[in-house]
């Protein structure tokens, strides 16, 4: 059985995709591991982001969108397209997404639809990483109900903490009311700049406070390389691997493995 | 009868309300304008960016989205409350936005719900600016309807440059299906660093090449004061006046109400 984890906070543009992509690729490649990233966003930017590793074996049967409103017993695995990082599967970017959420929230259950659909993709994977769209719809509510944990990334800016707060929320509504035991697996701090002490300090004092043990200790430095890498449609270890980025993402796949295991 | 401009791409995290904010304050500040900032993300970032110059009187009447969900014809005007920047009335954020987007898009002529509730408000303001959420969901969509012109923020990284490309495919079938003729005021370039030249310029000759005269002169440069001014609650005008954040908001706004009185 596949650890689920759903990388996700409201906030747009923190680095969910960056992260998502970069830690699949560190948690696969090299290791005996399957993984599987799902991309649950409209934009598609999984799939930007590793263009050039998709072996688009003539795609594979059926879209994301088209699993999640089927009333068929449907799986994600029937959308999981191979990569040529090994281990790594993802599934293709789907603009289907964003009118389908309208009709997904008619069903009963609405929140429950994904778990459903991954049901027997998670016996081919050790782990199942999600990556969210900004805002806390019933797409990113599925991924909290599919997933054990969630990876909240926020950067060190004011907007950024506040839109991590108001996921954490949601995560409490969907224990209480929906009886998931679903857990926070940390808060990852992205593009930190080291050049901006003073505001990072009062940010990180906040950060602190509210969220202590949970702040994952590695960090995530601000690194052109990992926009490049994007340009490029490559994992951050394809394109340089000994750059800070691809240092910071594999101490970060690290300790991200650690905890799963630990808990 | 005011200009109603919409803020608006697909990606995440690129500067929409952080443009939304300083340019909002910039054209109403020390000039005879009367200006609008309408915060239509339910993240209510707008509030939390001027927490410190809102003029609570006691709250306004109504909400935005028991405005936008009531069958009475009721006004954005009752949302709006002051500010001590001189001429700048905002909407409070609304986190009742969120549920109520589903709700909106039930409704008979979804997209046009914001544009008849801005019937009286626009002939109380010179400018009304929306802040969108990072979707083309629903609310997004009202904001397109209600608009004259989308200014279209982008930072340059390759996702931001696809979301800002799916923006504007959402203003081509708005024009064309529901007849209304919205216009691409600008792009705007955010979140510039001067540091990282190479990327930069491979981003750049796309973006030139994908929307030239669309492309609005002043740029804005990656500039921690603008972060830091979000932390306090005020516009960079108020926290920094001489820094390069305000300078290059304030050239944008001129360059703005430039091209709004040309077209
Ligand atoms: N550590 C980093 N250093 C430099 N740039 C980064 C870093 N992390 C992310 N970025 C850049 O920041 C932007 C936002 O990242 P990304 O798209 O991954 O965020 P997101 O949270 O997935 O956004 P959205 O809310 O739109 O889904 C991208 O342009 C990306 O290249
Ligand atoms: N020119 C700039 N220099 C430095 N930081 C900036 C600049 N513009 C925006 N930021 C910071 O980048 C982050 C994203 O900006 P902002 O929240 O305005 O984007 P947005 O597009 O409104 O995001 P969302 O998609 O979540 O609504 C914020 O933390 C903000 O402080
Ligand atoms: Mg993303
Ligand atoms: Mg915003």
């Amino acid at each position: 059985q596949a650890h689920v984890v759903a990388v996700a906070t409201v906030k747009g543009g923190v680095g969910k995709t960056t992260t998502s992509v970069n830690l699949a690729a560190a948690l696969a490649d090299g290791s005996n591991r399957r993984v599987l990233l799902i991309d649950l966003d409209a934009q598609g930017h999984c799939t930007t982001s590793l263009s050039a590793v998709l072996e688009d074996s003539g795609q594979s049967g059926a879209s994301l969108h088209e699993i999640l409103l089927s009333d068929e017993e449907l799986e994600v695995l029937d959308a999981a397209v191979p990569t040529s990082i090994e281990g790594l599967d993802v599934t293709l970017g789907d603009p289907g997404l964003a009118d389908a959420e309208g009709r997904i929230s008619q069903k009963i259950g609405k929140e429950l639809v994904l778990r459903d659909a991954l049901k027997i993709t998670r016996t081919h994977y050790d782990l199942i990483l999600i990556d969210c769209p900004p805002n806390k719809g019933t797409l990113t509510l599925n991924a909290l109900l599919a997933a054990d944990q969630v990876l909240i990334p926020t950067d060190l800016s004011p907007l950024s903490v506040q839109g991590a707060d108001q996921l954490v929320e949601t995560v409490l509504t969907v224990r209480d009311r929906l009886q998931h035991p679903l857990e926070v697996l940390g808060v990852v701090l992205t593009r930190v700049d080291g050049r901006t002490v003073t505001l990072n300090s009062e940010i990180l004092e906040t950060i602190e406070e509210a969220w202590g043990e949970l702040v994952m200790e590695q960090q995530i430095g601000i690194n052109t390389r990992l926009a490049q890498a994007q340009l490029k449609g490559e994992p951050i270890f394809e394109h340089a691997p000994d750059c800070r980025g691809a240092r910071h993402y594999r101490a970060l796949a690290e300790e991200v493995w650690a905890r799963l295991q630990g808990l």
